[in-house]
């Protein structure tokens, strides 16, 4: 379906379109567009009766080339933005829903080089985002850092937490080091951690996990809010000896990739994330074959 | 024969924090994927004989590595085909197949020969079809599942075809 920009739909709300609501779900969870933008606004644990405000959507940070605090451009070896607040890369998606007895799934298209599948088999107890972003337009010269970006009412006290190779979780405070008096120089660079296999937040009742199907750069710049690192392309080298700015050649890369959404209480979510990040990191292999072929064994 | 030297030597060269990382020149980025690829060729060979060995049957196993963006000329050609689902975890999953089809309807047998449900749906941006149906697959162990076509039934059929007006 094809939604109007949200400025349109605000300078005339007397005509806001009928709020038909967009949902898709299975026998543990329960998911909510929001019908004028075609973002996911909300997510439910049904066997837990959780529900959970989430607004999800994805953003760029403007790559910093150096500025007059520091001449430290963003590069292979460093990621520096040159301003604390990130870009939309769209406020609305155009969205396609399809329901079938095997999934249901919406299709938004934010921009040229930016969508995503969420999707929800039966049985299935986390929401699937794949996303597909790129290639990273460069006409306007500057550099982007583009994130997934999870906004919730969760009151997470500065705290989140993120795995180191899947097993051991890591807890993170924004803006503080455990091992020394850190003075904060980077807001942003300086609060982003690895993320191997998934970053949580929780309020110590309800926590709300991400897991991701490769590593990436992650953090939680502000109460509530969960954000993932799926894809950059620079324009400057970051003078730390590559020698080269991030910048694939051409076109540029296109990549697509999955995080899967987890609703739990804090206490029992362990064991959801775990399970479902070992089916993740040892995925089923498919293999095919036209059939028909001679007996291995002569008898 | 199968070897899958070359892509253990591989993932060795790969443990560079470049290669982890990304902080390599593009070549050197563009050389380390094809170190990979030239890896999976060997080994898949491997698999393949590993897999007609524990099914019992000489096969042209065909490994699908674009299934990501739904691209598979086999079975986006094939009337029918095997698709055997390998499961390294030590215990069984329920897993949904998706694999990119032609405009057609198909049948999908478990490996004892039961019909087992299947759904075909548009690939998201794209006019692509795929089939999706979920394969129940042991711990460490594997399922061969087949699909067959339904002669004459196309996709579109299915889709437009006129419902019988109510009556008034």
């Amino acid at each position: 379906s094809r939604i109007k920009p949200l400025s349109r739909i605000k300078s005339s709300p007397r005509i806001r379109p009928p709020s038909h609501i967009l949902t898709i779900q299975n026998e543990h969870i329960w998911a909510r567009f929001d019908s004028d933008t075609g973002l996911l606004v909300e997510i439910k644990n049904l066997d837990q009766d959780l529900l959970l405000p989430v607004r999800q959507a994805f953003y760029w940070y403007n790559a910093s080339i150096g500025n007059s605090l520091s001449t430290q451009a963003s590069g292979a070896y460093i990621f520096r933005p040159n301003q604390q607040e990130p870009l939309l890369v769209s406020h609305w998606a155009q969205t396609r829903l399809v329901k079938t007895a095997l999934v249901q799934e919406v299709h938004q298209n934010f921009s040229a080089w930016c969508s995503q599948v969420v999707r929800l088999y039966p049985g299935q107890r986390h929401l699937e985002l794949e996303w597909t972003v790129g290639p990273i337009p460069v006409g306007d010269n500057w550099g982007k850092e583009v994130i997934s970006r999870f906004d919730t009412p969760l009151e997470t006290k500065g705290l989140f937490f993120t795995d180191s190779n899947g097993r051991e979780i890591l807890e993170r405070r924004r803006n503080y080091r455990p091992t020394w008096e850190l003075n904060q120089t980077e807001p942003v660079a300086g609060n982003y951690y690895p993320v191997n296999s998934r970053i949580y937040i929780t309020d110590g009742n309800v926590q709300l996990t991400v897991l991701t199907d490769r590593s990436q750069g992650g953090s939680s710049l502000r109460d509530g809010s969960v954000e993932l690192m799926v894809h950059r392309r620079l324009l400057r080298d970051d003078e730390r000896g590559v020698g080269e700015p991030l910048l694939e050649e051409g076109l540029g890369l296109w990549v697509r990739g999955r995080h899967l959404v987890l609703l739990d209480k804090a206490r029992t979510a362990a064991v959801g994330h775990r399970l479902q990040a070992e089916k993740e990191l040892l995925a089923p292999q498919v293999v095919l074959a036209l059939g028909g072929g001679i007996p291995y064994h002569p008898k | 024969s199968g070897d899958s030297v070359p892509l253990n030597e591989a993932m060795a060269v790969l443990q560079h924090h470049d290669a982890v990382s990304g902080t390599s020149k593009q070549h050197v980025a563009n050389d380390y994927a094809r170190q990979l690829a030239a890896g999976w060729g060997p080994c898949e060979i491997l698999l393949s004989n590993a897999l007609a060995r524990f099914s019992g049957s000489k096969e042209e196993f065909v490994f699908c590595r674009s299934l990501n963006i739904s691209l598979c000329p086999l079975s986006q050609t094939a009337k029918s085909f095997q698709v055997t689902i390998y499961n390294p975890l030590g215990r069984k999953v329920d897993w949904m197949v998706r694999l990119p089809v032609s405009k057609h309807i198909f049948l999908v047998k478990d490996p004892s020969g039961t019909v087992v449900p299947s759904d075909v749906v548009v690939a998201p941006s794209s006019d692509r079809q795929e089939l999706l149906f979920s394969a129940s697959v042991p711990a460490l162990g594997f399922s061969v599942y087949s699909v067959t076509q339904v002669p004459g039934q196309s996709l579109q059929a299915l889709i437009y075809q006129p419902r019988a007006q109510k009556s008034s």
